[in-house]
């Protein structure tokens, strides 16, 4: 990280420009060296490789996280929301992709009724991906689409249903709204759901996606953090702020646009990747 | 609110004296942290918050405004003056079509504003024609249609091919269409993907266009320097669009793109509608960044 072999102001100063230049944010940044600070005055080290292996550890700690524990009651429901153009309805072919590798029987839900060609867009990657999408005309009721596939998946045992919905900017009202309608048809349709709340983040996005994970966690119980576009130069380090001030993990990462750029997170090499 | 904040840091100045690099230093750290928040990049608020000591060290306190008035009367100038001017320009040709090319990162808002576009020309008594050069992502073409056939503007498309080729014969269509501009839609890329910019390159050397336009999503990051200059470098585009402003995003990006590659942003996008354009106000979007 540093090559440095002990802690001065020039080091944390430099650390401090590695985080915000990654999107770690002014507070999240602060909240980090501190820590830093704190715990290389209480433990001893001697090579630059130590200090390295402990800025690292320091920063890796705050990413951890607990597997969801998804029910073996099919269908298991992922909702995937966050605003426009961040990558949701590719993520959803990837997860499709992932799910199906792993013996799967999945459905797919094209709830974006209202942007141009976004039902026909899921429609491609459920060809290409051999899976059914339960679809209605543009225009349409999101919600009544949400009714029709969570009826379709029970009624088909399907193993997991994944629902797309429209981008939205968490400012709209109206758009939250809805949201918060189609969050409860599902649960009132099927126990426990939806199991997983995705929320879809643009690595590039800066200290507003803070603002968007409170919103949507608010209106459809985020729990899980998608986080796209990280085959760019972006570093996403903004999640390092959502999971210390609102809780919720990255799960997933998006390397790329076909189906198989996906990968576990994986919080050693997010944290390797931010201070290169 | 970042006033509110220098008025307590400056309270012991009131009326007299001189600003000091000593008796601001608590300010301009209040301002660096606000345009961090606000996303704008860390190197470009390094250089900003310095113009801003060397402007306000050895101005008089007057006794009419308050030391925090001051320093953010000084900020604020010294941020419109960097945000440049508000222009819609686009460049036109001599003998129709103009050629405009949309470019930019996946997911930037490109298809919307190649509809805005079209929209705010046809407002103006223009006959614009919608070119599909994206030829990667599933059913990019079919929205394209959707949003053209919506503002009764005809779409040029050959399906899945080579983007330098429809946009060539897509200049030929507009002028057997007699429409007097042509927009070229592209593929989303990443500034890193070789290839991806060479096929820009290759369509901006063949097809020639007039204006060509990055279009930045307006919640983007520390980043945001480094895919404005990497486009710069390959195209050297006219012109910056800045998209989704109609949330809550600081939009320090404009700031950030502004200072790193001197190009005037020329648009606004405030929503998914044909008519959510706006031309860029460097005031409104100073007193924004600030919060
Ligand atoms: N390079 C890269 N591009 C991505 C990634 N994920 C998605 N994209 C691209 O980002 C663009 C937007 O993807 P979509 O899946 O349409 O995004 P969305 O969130 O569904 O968009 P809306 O429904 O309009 O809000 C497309 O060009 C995708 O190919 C990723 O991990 N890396
Ligand atoms: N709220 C809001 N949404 C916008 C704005 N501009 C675009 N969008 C939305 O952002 C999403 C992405 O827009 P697209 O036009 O598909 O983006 P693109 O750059 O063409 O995407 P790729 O071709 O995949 O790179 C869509 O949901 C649009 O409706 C804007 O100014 N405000
Ligand atoms: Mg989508
Ligand atoms: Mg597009």
């Amino acid at each position: 990280v540093t090559g440095k072999r002990k802690i001065d102001e020039e080091l944390l100063e430099e650390l401090e420009e590695l985080l915000i230049s990654g999107d770690v944010g002014v507070e999240t940044s602060i909240h980090i060296l501190d820590n830093i600070r704190t715990r290389v005055k209480k433990e001893k080290y001697q090579t630059s490789e130590e200090l390295d292996s402990l800025i690292l550890d320091e920063v890796k700690r705050l990413l951890d996280f607990d597997p969801l524990n998804l029910p073996p009651t099919k269908p298991c429901v992922i909702l995937v929301v966050g605003v426009n153009g961040t990558g949701k309805t590719t993520s959803i072919a990837k997860l499709t992709n992932y799910y199906k590798k792993q013996g799967k029987t999945v459905l797919l839900a094209a709830a974006d009724t209202f942007r141009a060609a976004a039902i026909e867009q899921l429609v491609t990657w459920g060809e290409r991906l051999d899976t059914d999408v339960i679809k209605h005309h543009a225009n349409s009721d999101p919600a009544a689409v949400v009714f029709d596939a969570c009826s379709a998946a029970l009624s088909r045992k399907t193993d997991v249903l994944i629902i797309d919905t429209a981008g939205r900017l968490h400012t709209k009202v109206n758009l939250m709204s809805e949201l918060e309608k189609i969050y409860r048809i599902i649960q009132r349709q099927i126990p426990d759901a939806p199991h997983e709340t995705i929320l879809v983040i643009d690595a590039g996005n800066g200290q507003n996606a803070i603002n968007q994970a409170k919103e949507f966690i608010k209106a459809s119980k985020a729990n899980s953090i998608f986080l796209t576009k990280l085959d760019g130069t972006a570093k996403g380090g903004v999640v390092l702020g959502i999971k210390r001030e609102l809780g919720i993990p990255v799960r997933y990462i998006g390397v790329g646009e076909k189906a198989d750029d996906m990968e576990l997170f994986d919080p050693v090499e997010f944290v390797e990747g931010l201070f290169e | 609110d970042l006033t509110g904040k220098l008025e307590s840091v400056l309270r012991n100045l009131r009326g007299y004296g001189k600003l000091t690099e000593k008796n601001i230093a608590e300010s301009l750290k209040e301002i660096r942290k606000a345009l961090l928040e606000a996303d704008v990049n860390y190197k470009v608020v390094k250089d900003f918050i310095q113009s801003v000591q060397d402007r306000s060290v050895g101005e008089n306190v007057l006794k009419s405004v308050t030391p925090g008035q001051m320093i953010v009367k000084i900020v604020n100038d010294e941020l419109i003056k960097l945000l440049g001017t508000s222009t819609t320009q686009l460049k036109s040709a001599g003998i129709p079509p103009s050629i405009i090319m949309i470019t930019g990162l996946q997911g930037s808002g490109k298809t919307t504003f190649c509809a805005k576009l079209a929209s705010f020309l046809q407002s103006r008594g223009r006959k614009p024609l919608l070119a599909a050069l994206d030829v990667y992502r599933p059913a990019a073409i079919q929205q394209l249609r959707v949003l053209g056939e919506s503002l009764k503007v005809p779409v040029y498309d050959e399906g899945i091919g080579d983007p330098v080729k429809i946009g060539f014969n897509a200049v030929s269509d507009a002028r057997r269409k007699l429409c007097d501009t042509v927009i070229l839609d592209t593929a989303g890329r990443l500034h890193i993907d070789e290839q991806m910019m060479r096929e820009l390159v290759n369509v901006k050397n063949r097809v020639r266009p007039h204006e060509i336009l990055f279009v930045a999503d307006g919640m983007t990051g520390q980043d945001a320097v480094n895919t404005a200059k990497e486009f710069a470098e390959k195209l050297d585009y006219d012109g910056v669009v800045l998209t989704k402003m109609d949330g809550d995003t600081r939009g320090g990006a404009a700031l950030s793109i502004r200072a790193v590659t001197g190009k005037p942003i020329k648009f606004i996008g405030t929503g998914e509608k044909a008519d959510a354009i706006e031309q860029f106000h460097p005031d409104r979007m100073a007193s924004r960044i600030l919060g």
